[in-house]
């Protein structure tokens, strides 16, 4: 069988928020080392990959490794039944049907038990290659979320280009243009704010702002977000779960958007 | 013009 407790439900509810609207239905797969899921958005153009590692539980049991076929709206909706300083806890037999959920609050003084019916997902799964990208840009997890807002006002794909000066987003479309750049700062007074790149050489690619506004989604998990590239190959935007600022977390939401090219 | 690309064409399946 098996079964977690997260001390903090909202930690579980904002992952699940952050994706449920990208991806329907997703398989997580529990092991010894923690809680998966990858899975694709339905024109495979994106993909969510979140690693929960046992160190992020308060108790962690897993037996036999299990698949827990989810509809994530539905989990969502469950999820948002939490107060806000509840723990959670997940159960589930070997084959079971139904993933077992269970809100305490602080004191334990409530208790609220849920049952979400698990299915069955034929889910295409990718090798991922563990890559070192040319530009990996840090930087507040607001302030990506409002450039790209503010980018969908003027089009529907940014160019995201990337010099040892600082990282610029442009759009243009049938309004205008617009390009938003932001320097790397070196001292700031808030350290949530900083921009800091590291980077091989210079990197410019066009990405769809539809796919980088669900992603944005996340920004309530953690203050920073990491925007990693290489020419030609799928931009990753990685927020960290559970853990503080720029710090490893005990987890890791990761976005892949494939870029657009000339026709 | 620019053109979707599918992450199939990056990431091979398992």
């Amino acid at each position: 069988m098996f079964e977690a407790t997260l001390q903090k439900a909202s930690t579980l509810k904002k992952v699940i928020e952050a994706i449920k609207d990208l991806v329907t239905d997703g398989n997580i797969e529990v092991s010894e080392t923690g809680m998966n899921l990858q899975a694709m958005d339905s024109s495979h153009v994106s993909l969510v990959s979140l690693v929960l590692h046992t160190d992020m539980f308060e108790h962690f049991r897993c037996d036999r490794n299990v698949t827990l076929g989810i509809n994530l709206p539905n989990f969502a909706k469950i999820l948002k039944c939490s107060g806000n300083d509840d723990s959670v806890t997940l159960k589930a037999q070997d084959d079971g049907e139904n993933l077992a959920i269970v809100f305490e609050s602080e004191g334990q003084e409530r208790v609220s038990e849920f049952e979400l019916k698990l299915m069955d997902i034929d889910a295409e799964s990718l090798g991922i290659p563990d890559q070192d990208y040319n530009t990996n840009v840090k930087m507040s997890s607001a302030e990506f979320q409002r450039i790209v807002r503010d980018m969908t006002v003027l089009g529907d794909t940014c160019s995201i280009g990337c010099t040892k000066e600082g990282v610029k987003f442009s759009v243009s479309g049938d309004l205008g243009q617009g390009n938003i750049t932001l320097r790397q700062t070196n001292s700031v007074d808030k350290e949530e704010e900083a921009v800091t790149i590291e980077m091989d050489e210079p990197v410019e690619l066009n990405f769809a702002l539809r796919y980088l506004g669900f992603f944005t989604k996340a920004s309530p998990l953690c203050p920073r977000v990491t925007i990693s590239m290489s020419p030609d190959v799928p931009i990753v935007v990685a927020y960290n779960v559970g853990g503080e600022k720029d710090t490893e977390g005990a987890g890791s939401l990761s976005f892949y958007l494939a870029p657009k090219i000339d026709e | 013009k620019k053109g979707q690309t599918s992450l199939s064409s990056f990431f091979a399946k398992k």
